[in-house]
């Protein structure tokens, strides 16, 4: 189950008696590479690894591993442990309606989402209802009506309304009023630097309070993710982040920029284009394929 | 090399970290630092500032300034391809806007069948650059619009067809199976077509942008460019150098932003000075 840098890291310390300073620095120019060629950040890996090597010097001698198992064992350990729980779900709300609200760079999968985030709590029991907040990209509203009609979910768009506050408005007062339980808010994709953008979003958590403030994050993303989840954080205090596209072949290191950075847990992966591609995150499936 | 100032090494330490965290990746990075360490020798180059300027030199020779792929064939036929969400859509639109600015009659042909909205995403990008557009219905065959847009364009005798595709990961073979498909469509209706395969990348795509462009330009028998879209943002898109180094694709344009405007055709020094601001 060892492939690539970690299987050489094994084969490299062969012959070693124990772990040394000297070689675990070895070992960890690899792993630091490894990281780079994930798309983890560059801060973020020395990070790690100043951790780790901490870890590996104070580890003494373990009988029945081999430095280079040793090593490695540190080093999968700590990316695990990193990388968060396993399968944190959504906090529904004491009294309903749940509210959750997802944002994003532009084209991260925020819409798809939406929509597949309705999918799994219609399988859940609840009864959601979408609301199409991105009234800036041609045909968005339209996008998530089709979503919603595929769905049999009620999407509630405002005909020529410019305002994205009062759409969510709507569709937190409608959820109330039609037993809706779960109100899920797809809004228009931004850059963490568009001030004017992110205070829409400050101003919709205002006024909305959301219960769940999702992060959705292209699996792909290279260093920039570390950028991205730090801005997007500090703004509205996110409670977790969806990772899209990891039916791809992206190593996804941005997961562990994003889990450095802000604390929150991954709670969702995008693994396909239809509605019912979406699963829980698995800490130690990540750290696997980030490693490589 | 050891005649080297602790300054210089320093230096490089300086850039390569700076490369790093611009996506350039390891290998590439690596690369570039050495082929720097070379010219500096060779001309014997001490002082930092003639070294950034060598290392400016180096990055833009790299990228290359090839011209887009001469022909005066009538209709010039561009195909805009690449993974989900990387700006095709938005591209197609600045592009047809752009050739219309210059007089050009564009026909725009809505080959995404597939996707929630992308047709009615698309018509609303027509109408804006004023271009002619061809689409079926929701779920028909990509490929029979773009026959359909292929015909139209002789009837109406027009300058430019910019084919949008749904976005599709490279690895999924059945996928890069329609694209190809898509592909000799335009080659059957005419000869040399299509004269552009355009590679859309998003700019904060890390190293997974190279096998992007490896998979797709393998499938197509090659891309004629790279629109690197999102550069607006915080993130450099590095990652054009490894895609330099190891596919000779250049880059064509870079997409700054949502608007009908925010297209710019690739200049290469300029990009290599906002990697180092
Ligand atoms: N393969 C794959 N494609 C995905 C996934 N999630 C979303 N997509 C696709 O990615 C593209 C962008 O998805 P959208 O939902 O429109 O993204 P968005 O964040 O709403 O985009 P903006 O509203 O413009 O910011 C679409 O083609 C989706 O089908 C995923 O997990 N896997
Ligand atoms: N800031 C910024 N946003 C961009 C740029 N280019 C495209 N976008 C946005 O990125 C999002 C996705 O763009 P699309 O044109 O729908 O991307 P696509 O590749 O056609 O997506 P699919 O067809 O779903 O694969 C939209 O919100 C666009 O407005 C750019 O240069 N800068
Ligand atoms: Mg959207
Ligand atoms: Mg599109």
């Amino acid at each position: 189950e060892l492939t690539g840098r970690m299987e050489g890291i094994v084969r490299n310390l062969r012959g070693q008696g124990k772990l040394t300073e000297k070689n675990i620095d070895e070992s960890l120019r690899q792993v630091r590479r490894a990281l780079l060629e994930a798309d983890v950040n560059f801060k973020v890996a020395r990070t790690f690894i100043d951790t780790v090597k901490v870890k590996a010097l104070g580890q003494g001698v373990l009988r029945n591993l081999s430095p280079g198992q040793q090593m490695v064992g540190i080093v999968h350990q700590e990316l695990i442990s990193l990388m968060g729980e396993e399968a944190v779900e959504v906090a529904i709300a004491e009294s309903p309606p749940t509210i959750v609200m997802l944002a994003g760079l532009q084209g991260s999968g925020k819409t798809t989402a939406t929509g597949k985030l309705a999918h799994h709590f219609l399988g859940a029991g609840h009864r959601p209802i979408l609301a199409a907040a991105d009234v800036y990209r041609p045909a968005a509203v339209k996008q998530l009506q089709v979503l919603g009609e595929q769905l049999e979910v009620p999407v509630v768009a405002l005909g020529d309304s410019r305002s994205p506050l009062a759409i969510c408005k709507v569709a937190v007062d409608r959820a109330g009023r039609e037993d809706r339980d779960v109100v899920i808010l797809d809004t228009a994709g931004r850059l963490h630097v568009d001030e004017e953008m992110m205070e829409e979003l400050r101003g919709i958590r205002g006024a909305v309070h959301p219960h769940e403030i999702l992060l959705v994050v292209d699996g792909m993303t290279g260093q920039d993710a570390v950028n991205v989840a730090e801005a997007f954080d500090q703004d509205l205090d996110i409670d977790g982040c969806i990772l899209t596209k990891m039916d791809g072949d992206a190593r996804g290191g941005a997961a562990l920029s994003i889990r450095q950075i802000t604390r929150k847990p991954i709670k969702f992966v995008g693994v396909g284009e239809k509605l019912d591609a979406l699963e829980v995150f698995h800490p130690e499936r990540m750290a696997s394929r980030i490693l490589g | 090399v050891g005649r080297y100032d602790r300054i210089d090494e320093d230096l490089l330490e300086e850039i390569e970290s700076i490369l790093l965290q611009t996506d350039v990746g390891v290998e590439t990075t690596l690369r570039i630092i050495d082929g720097l360490r070379d010219r500096a020798v060779d001309r014997r180059t001490r002082n930092p500032d003639d070294l950034m300027d060598l290392l400016r030199e180096e990055m833009a020779d790299i990228l290359g300034d090839a011209p887009a792929p001469a022909s005066d064939q009538r209709p010039r036929v561009i195909m805009i391809v690449g993974v989900n969400g990387s700006g095709k859509t938005t591209t197609a639109g600045k592009m047809a806007a752009r050739y219309a600015g210059e007089g050009k009659k564009v026909l725009i042909a809505a080959a995404d069948t597939f996707r929630a909205a992308a047709i009615d995403q698309l018509e609303v990008w027509a109408r804006r650059a004023e271009a002619d557009f061809i689409r079926h219905q929701h779920g028909s065959d990509p490929s029979a619009v773009v026959y359909d847009a292929m015909q139209a364009a002789t009837a109406r005798d027009a300058d430019v067809v910019i084919i949008d595709t749904a976005g599709r990961l490279h690895t999924r073979d059945n996928l890069m199976e329609e694209l190809k498909k898509i592909k000799r469509t335009t080659g059957k209706q005419m000869d040399g077509a299509p004269h552009e395969v355009l590679l859309v990348l998003d700019g904060t795509t890390g190293q997974n942008a190279l096998s992007q462009a490896r998979v797709f330009s393998e499938a197509l028998g090659g891309l004629t460019g790279i629109a690197l879209t999102k550069l607006d943002g915080t993130a450099r898109g590095g990652i054009v150098f490894a895609i330099g180094v190891h596919l000779g694709i250049p880059v064509r344009f870079i997409g700054v932003g949502e608007g009908i405007e925010d297209l710019q055709e690739f200049d290469a020094p300029a990009f290599v000075d906002a990697l180092f601001n």
